[in-house]
């Protein structure tokens, strides 16, 4: 049973392309799967196909659930939708932004997805948790609920400069509140060899994190951006295409 | 003298490309601008060249010697760091994030970022605001301050999720706050004409905000993200690279 954030405050690196089809991927290998939109953007749930305006729970409505009562509270089987068989996903729409005020103001606020994640996650192999493109009290609480850290990484500068902030904020919710918090694995997204600053940036992705660094790499491939829009992972719907064989591998890395 | 903010909640869309290029595009054809760094990442300072580690003021300074003395206060000289001749630059650094708290429990908690331009702005032609991917105090602090707001956007199925709900954040701060808001411009970037998708989300894009659509597209071109590892805008470095023509020709468009 392992619970995966996947964080990185730099906006656009595939947090959400890398969580949907990470999930996807290991249900498809017969894990039981989790997958926690934890972005108000909700892009994990549309990516998964889940019409917004359908939706009658969201992650908010669990947070305002363990806020109060903690002892004994349950997350509602209405808030939990199955995707398929071995895929489940608890959604997110924009209502989730106003998750932050009311967090700010519980005791423990770090902590309420912690518990709330503690009460499910028996049923699961994996739990997988998309995070917004930011370091507050959302991201933290994601930080303190998950064993380890799966970062997208995009060979960019301004991707690398963010990386100093990530790690400093890991660890003091290492050290503060959740000691067995732990970088799993650092993945390369939008992968383009020919492209010499991704070469660069990765070298110094690869020095700084070593062998966390994934051997597999996610290539620039359209099949990727295009899959959203007709709301399923790119490894269900175009399973040669390059992009999903590169997820496909990693999720064989990850089981290995 | 006109103040826009680039703003987009959508991560990674070229927001910080576009305001470093911008400024400096408009700063090289003769207008004074002042660069306004609001994201803690920090990406538009360190596209400048600017050594976060010698920075003595950033924003936060600003926000927090507005919140308490209002009347009278003048952003300090030593926050504005001249570029060139042409181009200021307020920074951010990290401490930014420290702003929200501060400025959710101001009064006023929107304005405080318009009340500190006030007081400079008729030093400038123009004032170029760089906002984070979020819609929170920040960020609408930049929609309470500026005239126009610029919106990059991507050609992707999840940037055109989250249009929608910038219209809503933008409809309210307008009616709310500041009734001269509108859209400026909305500015295609990492355009590329061979992909079907582009296509079919500029299209949709152009039925939705009309001629607001700038003519200029910013195609997908490696200076541009080579560009911030030196530390200067790809418009000063690269000036015959394809991206860096699109952005003055951004400019001309702009001026004219
Ligand atoms: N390997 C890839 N090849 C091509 N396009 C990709 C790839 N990975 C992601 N994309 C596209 O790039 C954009 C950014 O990816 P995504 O939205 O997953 O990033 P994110 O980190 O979740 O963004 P945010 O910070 O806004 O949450 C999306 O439009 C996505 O479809
Ligand atoms: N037209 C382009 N062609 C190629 N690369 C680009 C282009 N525009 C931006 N980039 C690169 O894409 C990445 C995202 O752009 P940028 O950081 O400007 O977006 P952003 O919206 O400011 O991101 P954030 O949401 O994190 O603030 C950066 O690494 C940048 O160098
Ligand atoms: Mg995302
Ligand atoms: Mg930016």
């Amino acid at each position: 049973m392992a619970i995966w954030g996947v964080v990185n405050q730099k906006g656009g690196v595939g947090k959400t392309t890398t969580a949907v089809n990470l999930a996807a991927g290991l249900a498809a290998k017969g894990q039981k799967v989790l997958l926690v939109d934890a972005d108000p953007q909700g892009n994990a749930t549309s990516g998964l196909g889940i019409e917004k305006s359908h939706i009658k729970k969201t992650l908010l409505d669990v947070f305002e659930d363990f806020i109060d009562a903690p002892d004994g509270s349950v997350i509602g089987s209405d808030t939990i939708i199955s995707i398929n068989e071995t895929l489940d996903l608890i959604p997110a729409t924009l209502d989730l932004a106003g998750a932050e005020p009311v967090l700010l103001n519980a005791v423990g606020k770090e902590l309420v997805l912690r518990d709330a994640i503690d009460t499910v996650q028996d049923r699961y192999d994996w739990v997988i948790i998309d995070a917004p493109p930011s370091l507050g009290i959302l991201t933290v609480n994601i930080l303190a609920a998950c064993h380890g850290v799966l970062v997208p990484m995009q060979c960019e500068f301004y991707a690398l400069e963010g990386l100093s902030q990530l790690m400093k904020t890991i660890d003091v919710v290492r050290r503060r509140i959740n000691p067995r918090l732990e970088i799993a694995k650092v993945l390369l997204t939008m992968y383009d060899a020919r492209n010499k600053l991704t070469q660069q940036v990765s070298e110094e992705v690869t020095a700084f994190f070593g062998d966390k660094v994934s051997k597999v790499v996610i290539p620039r491939n359209v099949r990727l951006s295009e899959a959203p829009g007709f709301g399923s992972p790119a490894v269900s719907l175009f399973p040669d295409s390059k992009g999903a064989e590169a997820y496909m591998r990693f999720v064989d890395e990850v089981l290995a």
